[in-house]
């Protein structure tokens, strides 16, 4: 397997490194790095996502990329590019014969693939690499964490206080491994009916303000939930939502 | 550390283990292992919980036990009980000096203390033990399908193609571990607005019916996205929720 200045050596010519992490699964954090990585496109940034969610990829799925395959090129990993904003993908679902296959792998397997992909690809032209984090604070977010020097975390929430109390250990986890926490995003706020236009808080309200106050960190941004998210998701047309919630996000 | 032979001598005596797992997080694996606990002690089983979700243990708080801790008598751990309905509850997080602590343990270290859990503690007059297992497909997993022979496991979906198709790795581990799918639980289903009673499917809409049909199983139940959940759990009073979304279940 590679040596840790392997993985150094293939990623120095990337400029911004940054991690998506929760701790808590399903608050959104895959949603959340496709939205940023939209985002940072349209400005004109060559955006490059790493699923780094080995056991529950999702990244290929939004993008419309179910089907791709890892090309190797100069005996290096060429990623696929998305449709539109030409996002390059990297994710352990290219590896698998069908979407469907379970990696079922223990703890040392993850970290000996996660260091072979990331000195193996091919990241010339790279502006913003964006990781994907599995949820926990298990073997994934700590081999990142010590293999890659992360110009910065940003921490997916929802807004309850059960979700905010798991997702604290993600943010003690980054304070333990001197990672910069960037700031919060709050996912699922609220429910806007579309039939009588009322306001539902239907997992709680404004516990996310609280969190970031509590570490002296800023919330990035607060997004309501939005049917069009999960319908657009799964027929793999991320990059046509149009709203963009990390207008003002830059490090 | 415990031998495997110790693992199952000190779980011998309990009748029925089962566990739910999902491979995909924040589908509400955690509420459904409650409701369901609920239900089969308010018939007058005995029940423990064992949250296996080492990384984001939530299992104490539904249940108002974020302070427990677990005492050890003839050296055996003693595990404490809820306060209506003496659900005995085993967490990691009675372990930890506080619950924002986050457990940044690679594989190996999950196994050994899941183990060591397993083989140590008191399991006498327990009726039922459900698991409630991280998301993915990994350690934790995988290694109660091995040290432990499940009566059966409960796979919690939500209605989306995303989700389905994470949630189609766990059922695929089962198979590949032969163990007893006993169905699928649909949360999240809809949302009924309190203001005008309409319906938004936010999630999508009956994906998990074709799940169940194409593997031939049964769906348990569909539970709507209800506002009071996420409520009743951070206020810790899981056991105050009246509607029983699994009247017929048992196997
Ligand atoms: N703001 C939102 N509104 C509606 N659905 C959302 C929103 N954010 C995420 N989702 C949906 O919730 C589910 C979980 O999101 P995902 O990004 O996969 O979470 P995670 O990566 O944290 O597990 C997906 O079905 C996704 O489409
Ligand atoms: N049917 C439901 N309606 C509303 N909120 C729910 C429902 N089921 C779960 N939740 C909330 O969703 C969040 C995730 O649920 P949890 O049980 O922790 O999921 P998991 O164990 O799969 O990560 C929690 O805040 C919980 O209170
Ligand atoms: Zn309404």
């Amino acid at each position: 397997s590679v040596t840790p200045e392997e993985v150094q050596e293939s990623i120095r010519s990337i400029k911004r490194k940054i991690a998506v992490m929760s701790g808590k699964g399903g608050v959104g954090k895959s949603t959340v790095t496709a939205l940023l990585a939209l985002s940072l496109a349209k400005r004109g940034e060559k955006v490059a996502i790493f699923d780094a969610d080995f056991l529950g990829p999702s990244i290929p799925r939004l993008f419309g990329m179910d089907n791709e395959r890892l090309n190797i090129s100069e005996g290096r990993f060429v990623l696929p590019e998305s449709r539109i904003y030409g996002i390059r993908v990297l994710s352990i679902q290219f590896l698998l014969p069908e979407k469907e296959t379970p990696v079922v792998w223990r703890g040392p397997m993850i970290i000996g693939v996660m260091n072979d992909l990331l000195a193996k690809t091919d990241w010339r032209g790279v502006d913003y690499l964006i990781f994907d984090l599995p949820p926990g604070t298990g073997d994934a977010p700590l081999t990142l964490m010590q293999s890659v020097r992360l110009d910065g975390v940003v921490i997916v929430t929802s807004p309850n206080d059960l979700t905010s109390m798991i997702v604290e250990k993600a943010l003690n986890m980054a304070k333990m491994m001197n990672t910069h926490v960037l700031g919060i995003v709050e996912n699922m706020s609220y429910f806007q009916c579309p039939h009588c236009g009322e306001r539902s808080y239907i997992f709680g309200e404004k516990k996310s303000r609280r969190l970031a106050e509590k570490y002296g960190i800023e919330v990035i941004a607060e997004i309501p939930l939005d049917p069009d998210l999960p319908r657009i998701a799964d027929a793999g047309q991320i990059e046509s939502y149009d709203l963009d919630h990390f207008p003002d996000f830059s490090f």
